[in-house]
């Protein structure tokens, strides 16, 4: 079903978080393809925040990827 | 590290502040910077020269949105800073987002902590998943030496150590939940969650929390010590008594209030106790027990004495405990008493140990 407005609001905060310090692909690509990319890049964070690796976007994973930051992704290559 | 361990490859790194916010006096922004650049000095042979113009190897700025990296930065709150790892151009350049409101405490953003991290990238140190290392990418607010063990090592994995200064005194690692032979320093209840302090840091637990969070304890109570002894909550007057020494705080939720600190000798405690070891509040009685050494007191919250007849013995009162507490917390009839790595389930009704466990079970370990 379609998202709700604030789970859309999560889920767009997300994708940037995950595009800014994860590499979180950005362009065009399959739903499916976007949707795999979405869970692994998630999990990747939640692994290296020591949260709980569900790949699914929780509270407590929200809450983290809203709190104060250095802007230096925490993975892969600094472009 | 960043790939490739990208380092300077001269131990004389030149710096230059190219502008300033207008938060903060010039010699404050000065200050926060050099004292920044000295933590890492102090564990590497590393020199940092201040250059007043031209180009240096680390050009600090202050900048709002996009600000001529094509890395913009997002308003206030949320990316605090960035830097780029040591490299020719733009590399070792540290910028701040003007956006965000500095200081030189903990009132909004602390200006050093942050420097710090980020001349910590603009070395070659990339982020560390260990919470109390001051290169963990999310802002906490914390007094004193600012490295911690993994701070240190990276470092000096790429400079090595620094030859004049034998003794560096890293802040301690944050603690592992599942480790064996883990211990508490102090336990309470607020408001339906579990607080448990360790160290410089304290875990939450939440019912609903699959997973313990940690947080170090300045980033959400500045003014309380880093090291708390004992705590408890008085859930009828919504406060949570912290101790650490001679001293007690009082939280209501997560603000300080006004009054505190107290000795703790205000409890009817004798001058001899320098520290407690433990403190719990049993609801149904009202009463707050207060663990030293082999001893504990009860206080009477409603008026607010020492109940007669103490202290007592914990070794006889609570059969099949150890004779020491370091932490207790009470729920529905049960105290959960904490001791080394061992933690005793006691009936306070039926007046004995029901389970023996390790400490680190209430973790989910």
């Amino acid at each position: 079903g379609p998202l709700l407005g604030t789970e859309k609001d999560n889920r767009l905060l997300a994708e940037k978080y995950l595009r800014r310090f994860y590499g979180l692909p950005v362009g065009l690509q399959s739903q499916k393809r976007t949707a795999a990319d979405f869970k692994s890049k998630l999990q990747e964070m939640q692994r290296f925040f020591k949260l709980e690796v569900t790949g699914n976007l929780d509270d407590n994973t929200l809450d983290v990827m809203t709190q104060a930051r250095c802007g230096v992704p925490d993975m892969g290559e600094y472009n | 590290h960043f790939p490739r361990h990208l380092k300077w490859k001269n131990n004389i790194v030149t710096f230059r502040i190219v502008n300033y916010t207008p938060d903060l006096r010039k010699s404050d922004v000065d200050r926060a910077i050099r004292t920044a650049l000295n933590v890492w000095s102090d564990a590497t042979p590393l020199r940092f020269k201040k250059l007043y113009y031209g180009t240096a190897d680390i050009m600090i700025s202050f900048g709002r949105k996009e600000h001529g990296d094509h890395n913009p930065f997002d308003g206030p709150n949320g990316l605090l800073a960035h830097a780029y790892p040591p490299g020719q151009g733009i590399g070792g350049d540290t910028h701040f987002d003007e956006d965000e409101h500095w200081s030189k405490d903990s009132s909004a953003y602390n200006l050093f902590i942050v420097a710090a991290h980020e001349l910590g990238h603009a070395l070659g140190m990339s982020h560390s998943t260990d919470s109390g290392a001051l290169m963990y990418p999310i802002y906490s607010y914390a007094t004193g030496y600012p490295l911690a063990e993994d701070d240190v090592k990276g470092i000096q994995a790429l400079y090595g150590p620094n030859p004049d200064h034998k003794k560096i005194k890293p802040k301690p690692d944050a603690p592992q939940k599942c480790d064996p032979t883990l211990s508490f320093d102090a336990a309470t209840e607020l408001r339906g969650e579990t607080i448990i302090f360790k160290d410089k840091f304290y875990w939450r637990l939440h019912p609903q929390m699959h997973e313990p969070e940690l947080t170090l304890i300045k980033s959400t109570w500045p003014s309380i010590p880093n090291k708390v002894d004992a705590a408890y909550e008085n859930p009828e007057k919504d406060q949570v008594i912290i101790f650490s020494g001679i001293r007690m705080w009082a939280l209501n939720g997560y603000n300080l209030v006004e009054g505190y600190p107290k000795y703790i000798h205000k409890l009817g405690l004798p001058k001899s106790v320098r520290k407690l070891d433990a403190a719990v509040h049993i609801k149904d009685k009202g009463k707050t027990l207060l663990f030293h050494e082999e001893e504990y007191w009860s206080y009477d919250e409603a008026s607010g004495t020492m109940d007669s007849g103490y202290p007592r013995s914990i070794e006889n009162d609570f059969p099949g405990m150890d004779d020491e507490v370091d932490a207790a917390v009470y729920h529905y009839g049960f105290l959960y008493f904490f001791h080394d790595h061992t933690q005793y389930e006691y009936s306070y009704t039926s007046r004995k140990v029901i389970r023996v466990l390790r400490t680190n079970f209430i973790l989910g370990c």
